[in-house]
């Protein structure tokens, strides 16, 4: 079972089409693993990113020396999973 | 289906004893059809919704497709809770199932929900697997034959927008694929999808605009405005190109051109915090809202027929 321990969603912002342009170029780098859920469109639009944790200091670095603006969404994917798990068993539980 | 708990989210199994229970307890307003397996081989089970006659004019409702999404397919059993419990108390409800069948998929990608459930949770795509790659799965929400493979999706098995070798390649589509074709008289069709709070219609593949442009976004613009009477969560409306993005070989694409006027596509609350991982707690507020979105789409297909 994968496991999403240290995991973050990023909420990045780009100022403008050069920066979407430049977060669109993370996902052609394939050894850092990212997962888009929300793609880089245009500016208007915020991009959420799963990153795992081997690769957080990569891609922040790289948004913060392109003073590209970012926050964190979620802050330990895993942790949500969990409560969700939780949550279901719970459930299960409270049928029997 | 009185100790099922609609708050709450649950695995493939459980969803499916749902399903049967749900037929078996209300045979008289549900049965449910299986329209084909998925890759893996598990069946495909659709909820119909329906007072009588043959041949009726139909609404579809799915949910799920991208199987990580489990909001939409929790949404799908509270809307099948919700249709039984409306007909013959809510007079709206009560007509449009009175003039139409309900068809309601509640788990589009079995196959991929179920490895959500037992292995990643991040799962997003079907598990076929794919010729000369060791990546798996087709994004099924590019796999329909509407632009098939022009711009808006991806030729490399290992991303998650890939679209498949070809069209219904997947035989999750596929199923619905036949199905639509065979049923012949769908009149309404809806995905639901999160996140994003959006409702689109067509198109995606091409930015050329719909031929029913201006009814539809009076539609969605009704429907948004219900779904946001209910606890305030805000929508943005309109065409999947100019809203999103530019994604070929989409659902409801596909629907239109089969001539289902009323092609919608959900993309359900997020509320800036958790994406589509939404804490339990906020499944019912999110199908309620959506319902009052759902409901405005199903009435317009009751009151203006074509």
């Amino acid at each position: 079972t994968e496991t999403f321990v240290g995991h973050q969603v990023l909420r990045i912002f780009a100022a403008d089409e050069f920066q979407v342009e430049q977060v669109k170029g993370l996902e052609d780098l394939e050894h850092l693993q990212l997962d888009f859920w929300r793609e880089p469109i245009h500016p208007e639009a915020s991009i959420d990113v799963r990153v795992p944790f081997h690769s957080l200091q990569a891609v922040k670095v790289f948004l913060e020396s392109n003073s590209i603006r970012y926050g964190i969404m979620i802050e330990d994917v895993q942790s949500l999973v969990d409560e969700e798990k939780l949550s279901m068993s719970h459930n299960s539980r409270a049928r029997s | 289906i009185a100790t099922f708990n609609y708050a709450s989210y649950h695995n493939l199994d459980e969803i499916y004893d749902f399903i049967d229970l749900l037929a078996a307890e209300k045979p008289e307003l549900v049965s449910k059809i299986q329209i084909g397996e998925s890759y893996e081989g598990r069946p495909i089970k659709v909820l119909k919704f329906s007072t009588g006659g043959t041949n009726r004019p139909a609404i579809w409702i799915d949910t799920g497709i991208h199987s990580r999404e489990w909001v939409t397919q929790a949404s799908g059993a509270y809307f099948a809770k919700k249709i039984i419990d409306s007909y013959g108390q809510d007079p709206s409800l009560t007509s449009i199932l009175d003039n139409f069948d309900i068809f309601l998929e509640i788990v589009t990608n079995p196959d991929g929900f179920a490895f959500t459930h037992s292995k990643n949770r991040m799962w997003r795509k079907t598990r076929s697997k794919n010729s000369g790659s060791l990546c798996i799965g087709v994004d099924p929400n590019r796999n329909w034959d509407a632009g098939f493979g022009v711009a808006g999706s991806s030729g490399n098995p290992c991303s998650e927008t890939y679209r498949g070798p070809y069209a219904n390649s997947e035989p999750e589509v596929k199923a619905i694929v036949d199905f639509v074709k065979s049923h012949g008289n769908i009149k309404a069709f809806v995905s639901i999808h999160s996140y994003s709070q959006l409702l689109l219609y067509p198109f995606g593949y091409t930015s050329k605009k719909a031929a029913d442009q201006a009814e539809l976004d009076a539609v969605a613009k009704s429907a948004v405005e219900a779904l946001a009477s209910l606890h305030g969560t805000k929508y943005k409306y309109g065409s999947i190109i100019t809203t999103i993005y530019q994604a070929s070989g989409g659902t409801i694409d596909w629907t239109y051109e089969q001539g289902i006027k009323y092609s919608f596509t959900f993309e359900l609350r997020d509320t800036g915090r958790y994406g589509f991982l939404l804490p339990a707690s906020q499944i019912i507020p999110t199908a309620e809202e959506t319902w009052l979105g759902l409901m405005v789409i199903m009435e317009h297909t009751r009151d203006h027929p074509y």
